[in-house]
């Protein structure tokens, strides 16, 4: 029920944070306007222990067998995965451009690490997104300060690690104030 | 204050437990 409180059941393990799945989905034809985004977004689950997760995430669709343009946000409670959001206004992301086939493990591994708490960068983290399109699939990774160089570090070397991704992996740093301007996420 | 960490093989240990089901 909106508003109450997840719990953590007894005999589960607690995650640090309590986190919120949303997904997205737009017609390419429409042109991305933040309002008609905050329309199509939607939220579909709160949890709060690791088998929360697992019996959320074990019923979602996999990335890779989406079709057109879809986002599936994982973000901490009380952040909304939008630029305007208090928590991201300031703040910026890593974007990963992954070639077709390749989103749902990253997507998982990107998840496990963000849950089990491994960027070691405080409160920075504020959720992750995989977007599906038809070239190409995103993985993105939101912190709250695009400034603040040695988070944002800290993630770009925590994500190599935990993704193992191949070395010449592009990955760009793009803080919400230049997707504001250029109405583009990536 | 401390911080809840948890490695991934621990995470995906627990997909299985009967409590994820």
């Amino acid at each position: 029920p909106k508003g109450k409180e997840v719990m953590v059941p007894p005999g589960e393990h607690p995650l640090q944070y309590r986190y919120t799945f949303w997904y997205s989905r737009r017609t390419p034809s429409r042109p991305a306007s933040t309002h008609n985004y905050e329309q199509n977004i939607r939220q579909f689950g709160t949890v709060a222990s690791v088998e929360q997760f697992w019996r959320v995430y074990s019923h979602i669709v996999r990335p890779g067998d989406l079709t057109g343009y879809s986002d599936f946000h994982l973000f901490k409670e009380g952040i909304r995965p939008l630029w305007e959001d208090d928590a991201n206004k300031n703040g910026g992301k890593w974007i990963i451009r992954l070639r077709k086939g390749l989103a749902s493990r990253f997507w998982e591994n990107i998840i496990l690490a963000m849950l089990g708490e491994q960027f070691m960068v405080g409160e920075e983290i504020c959720g992750v997104v995989v977007s599906i399109r038809f070239q190409e699939d995103i993985l993105s990774i939101w912190n709250k300060t695009a400034n603040d160089q040695l988070s944002t570090v800290r993630i770009r070397d925590t994500l190599r690690r935990v993704l193992n991704l191949p070395p010449n992996t592009i990955m760009e740093y793009k803080t919400h104030t230049d997707s504001l301007k250029d109405n583009s996420s990536f | 204050g401390t911080r809840i960490i948890y490695d991934r093989k621990f995470l995906l240990d627990r997909r299985n437990s009967p409590l994820a089901q």
